[in-house]
């Protein structure tokens, strides 16, 4: 049965697409078979993995949510073996919109995905900076959810907050819905602030927090240009090292559940 | 009468709060009457300015958007002389879905604002990272729009999105609405991922981006954890001075309208 997992944070910028695209293609570099599921307007884990805007103009998420579609309607396959992708297409901008007057809208990606992963062993789902309904429907689709939490002030002040919305969602929504992991993110040794805002998490999550943090690495920015994750843009660098101990530790936390 | 300027992007983390923070700040130095109106449902803008969480359990912008409130209702002193805030309280975070089904949804915000704002010459809106109703009620109020961009693939990605976007709004909803201008920051001359990105950007909007850069500096994202713009917190660093010439820019631009 696929474990499907929401990378979700409300705050913006602090890697949430960046480790979804990273962290998938080191677990199907490690055998697993995966699947991205692109809910951002947006449409960076489907650039950063090579799908052409111009191939994204119908169907996607999008379809998922709002028609009735299957996964098997959407998927598409990346240029990583074992990666596949349902992108995210133009029109998913008024999807929020479109469901506030839905009946179950909070439930409609999880009754598209039910019963129809048997092919994966895990599904990453990328969210919004938001908690809006797009963001909800992934955390009522999702068995856990991991919080990518770039090392600075405002990220940090955010946290309180998403704990806070995981808890009433959990309670009204999805009741199994567990804090599968937090991930430092753009750690920068040379910064103060990078040490104390660690310190704080790990004080506050204890074994939740990954002993893995990413470092900041300019060739991490530097793929998503050339359509591709870090671990096929540059192997040896630091960022794609990380990712691949990343998916190791997260293999080994699903193997101790 | 005062001018009022959304500082929006939906691509997450690109310098938004930062930008409305420390440029109001550095305006309020030049001696200008200044508004925040903190329209995140995150509050880092409230943050930012010193004003703590538990002085924001209610009002502020969603009073004026849900509420009916006015200005002087929710307007709050901050510790800069000449600076005054609209804080973002916790109940934000509810206003886009209660905001859906109420007539007039688009003009909540330039309602309250209209006539209201005599005693201001400049007000700064800080948005979330996200096209929806709380950014939408910002680009109806404001008379234009500033775009921070950080120098990063992603965040150029979105900006063809955002242009269409603010197309669309000026037909539908404000025909006044103009581009104000383009903001390059987090600018770090080592990675060349900026220079290119740089060269994009005034390649593809001309004078409508400023000639002044903000550069990438760990004092900018440590002064929100002392609740303190960096024109406070460390005057005479890089980052505080390319604020100082960001505002100095504004006024000449103003001026020249
Ligand atoms: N480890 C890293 N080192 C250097 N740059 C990074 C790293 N991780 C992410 N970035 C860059 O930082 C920016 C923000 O990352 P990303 O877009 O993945 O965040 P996000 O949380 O998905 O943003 P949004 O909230 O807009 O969805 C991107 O330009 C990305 O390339
Ligand atoms: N010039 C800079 N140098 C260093 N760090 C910066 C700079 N500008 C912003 N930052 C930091 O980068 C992070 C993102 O900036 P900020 O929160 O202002 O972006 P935003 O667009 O408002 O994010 P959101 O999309 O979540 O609203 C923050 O932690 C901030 O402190
Ligand atoms: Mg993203
Ligand atoms: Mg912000």
């Amino acid at each position: 049965k696929a474990r499907v997992i929401a990378v979700a944070n409300q705050k913006g910028g602090v890697g949430k697409t960046t480790t979804a695209i990273n962290l998938a293609t080191a677990l199907a570099a490690c055998d697993e078979r995966v699947l991205i599921i692109d809910l951002d307007p947006q449409g960076n884990a489907s650039t950063g993995l090579g799908l052409d805007r111009m191939q994204r103009t119908r169907g996607g998420s999008y379809s998922l949510l709002i028609e009735g579609a299957t996964i098997a309607d959407v998927v598409v396959e990346t240029d990583i073996p074992g990666l596949d992708i349902v992108p995210a297409s133009v029109d998913l901008v008024g999807a929020e919109l479109e469901l506030v007057n839905e009946g179950q809208r909070e439930y409609r990606l999880r009754a598209a995905l039910d019963g129809r992963l048997g092919q994966y062993d895990y599904v990453l789902i990328d969210c919004p900076p938001a908690l809006g309904l797009l963001t909800l429907n992934a955390l009522v689709a999702a068995n856990a959810v991991m919080v990518p939490v770039q090392c600075e002030f405002f990220a940090l002040e955010g946290l309180s907050h998403l704990m806070r919305t995981l808890q009433r969602i959990t309670r009204a929504f999805n009741a199994s819905l567990e804090i599968q992991g937090l991930v430092l993110t753009m750690y920068d040794r040379r910064n103060k602030l990078c040490g104390s805002v660690e310190n704080d998490v790990r004080g506050f999550f204890g074994d939740k927090v990954y002993r893995t943090v990413i470092p900041r690495n300019v060739r991490v920015s530097e793929a998503p240009s050339h359509g591709k994750p870090i671990l096929v843009y540059d192997t040896r660098c630091q960022g794609a090292q990380a990712y691949i101990k990343l998916a190791g530790e997260l293999l080994r936390r699903e193997r101790q559940r």
